[in-house]
């Protein structure tokens, strides 16, 4: 190399530079925030200028990666050992899979998305509402003041999250009275965080109909408690894709939001949703009516499973697949 | 990944929850 005159040194490149970096200064912060406090309290969000630095990450480059490497197909002899790490590293109960040999899936991404055998969810029959997901419970209660909490102590805009409504003009009511049908009624919220380990297909929690989805294109970030309870604002953040409509109560609402490593859902009922795409405008969103308006609107529409579409939405029933998240 | 239900309910709509208890598909969230 000397004959040839170059250098030893690598040529500096920024992005891994930055990476390593960033990446270092968050985990350090992380560690430092995490440390034990004499007070109990909880450890303060991270400042604004730590969650642009978080955001300034091509979350979703890495996500799109991941995606495509997961689904490139592993040779019969290597799915075995690389299942069985992922089912040590994350706990995953095969027993309860519809499909227990390993090497039925061709690569990580279709593991991922393995289904249950029939009967293991039982659904509650006394409830009105059941979980949609396996997983843990973040966070419930009663929304106030148009403020909804991610975690305890830190929130997120109502009106960030589901986006503009329609017909609310210059209503001056709060935004979460203006989804309300009844002054005795009160809007509720429950998070469900979805481990790496868990089952990723997620189901109707009732029976409803859904009137609109909403995809939201937008940052890839980690939800996991750890991430929630420093990133305000993290679900209006992150790419989502949020299904409105009503039940037996009025306003319902179900909204996946992804994550790095599983940056794109897919709505089973719309073949036309296509969420983690390469173009991405931040701040925006792209409705669709599921609400009939002609025929046209019917086809286009997709459903599959075993959703319906009657004129005014798709009619779905308590414990009925709904929709997916996969890797990348 | 997560999953966020916001829904309206009656002021009596009641949780049978835990904040952080493991959760899965089918079980019961709350009722009226």
């Amino acid at each position: 190399m000397l004959s040839t005159g170059r250098s030893f040194l690598p040529r500096p490149r920024p992005l891994p530079l930055l990476l390593l970096t960033g990446g270092g200064y968050l985990g350090y912060e992380h560690y430092r925030r995490r440390g034990p406090r004499k007070d109990g309290a909880p450890p303060p969000p991270a400042t604004p200028t730590q969650v642009a630095l978080y955001r300034s990450f091509p979350t979703r480059l890495l996500s799109r990666t991941w995606g495509r490497l997961n689904g490139v197909e592993l040779p019969t002899w290597l799915r075995k050992p690389v299942f069985s790490l992922y089912i040590w590293t994350f706990g995953v109960n095969m027993q309860e899979a519809a499909v227990e040999d390993l090497h039925h899936y061709r690569n990580l991404g279709e593991f991922f998305r393995r289904r249950l055998k029939p009967a293991v969810r039982p659904l509650c029959a006394s409830s009105c509402l059941i979980s949609p997901a396996d997983g843990k419970i973040l966070h419930f209660g009663r929304v106030k003041n148009s403020e909804v909490e991610q975690v305890k102590g830190v929130t997120y805009s109502l009106e960030h999250f589901l986006g503009p409504q329609k017909g609310r003009g210059n209503d001056p009511s709060s935004f979460r009275d203006s989804l309300l049908s009844s002054p005795d009624h009160d809007l509720f919220h429950v998070v469900v965080y979805l481990a790496p380990g868990d089952y990723h297909c997620f189901h109707s929690p009732t029976d409803w109909k859904v009137e609109l989805r909403r995809h939201f294109p937008g940052s890839l970030m980690s939800v996991n408690p750890g991430v929630a309870r420093l990133v305000k604002e993290l679900f209006c953040l992150n790419e989502r894709v949020a299904l409105t409509g009503q039940w037996q109560h009025g306003f319902f609402s179900l909204t996946a939001v992804g994550a790095t490593n599983v940056g794109s859902i897919r709505v089973y009922f719309d073949q036309e949703l296509q969420t983690n795409a390469p173009r991405y405008s931040k701040g925006s969103f792209h409705d669709y009516s599921y609400v009939a308006v002609d025929d046209q609107v019917l086809q286009v529409a997709g459903v599959g499973g075993g959703a319906s579409v009657q004129g005014g939405g798709v009619v779905l029933q308590k414990g009925e697949a709904v929709g997916e998240f996969n890797l990348g | 990944s997560t999953i966020v239900l916001l829904f309206e309910a009656p002021k009596d709509f009641s949780f049978k929850l835990q904040p952080g208890q493991p959760i899965r598909v089918g079980e019961g969230l709350g009722s009226v």
